[in-house]
């Protein structure tokens, strides 16, 4: 639909719902996509990264979108 | 809600690049 993969979407849902300031660690997004591999779930940030979809905040762990602020 | 100045100052640069990123990309397409 929107031009990302099924894991890209997801990962990007994910990101989305967290308000946060500091956003969402690598770490929770695999503790809540657990069907997901780690390496799929950092190759799909990288990716929304390098599109402009998401950030990082506190640190190269921690993400936040642009689409819900 | 407990970050420092310089890590909001982060943030913020952060988010003005990835919005920048994101209207090239969108300007491409």
């Amino acid at each position: 639909v929107n031009g990302l993969t099924p894991h890209q979407s997801q990962v990007l849902n994910l990101i989305k719902s967290c308000t946060d300031q500091q956003g969402v660690s690598i770490q929770d997004l695999k503790l809540r996509l657990k069907a997901i591999s780690l390496a799929s779930i950092k190759q799909a940030v990288e990716f929304l990264s390098n599109e402009g979809h998401i950030y990082s905040t506190i640190d190269e762990d921690h993400f936040r979108s642009t689409d819900n602020d | 809600d407990c970050l420092t100045d310089e890590q909001q100052r982060r943030i913020e640069e952060n988010r003005q690049r990835a919005l920048a990123r994101r209207a090239e990309r969108l300007a491409q397409s």
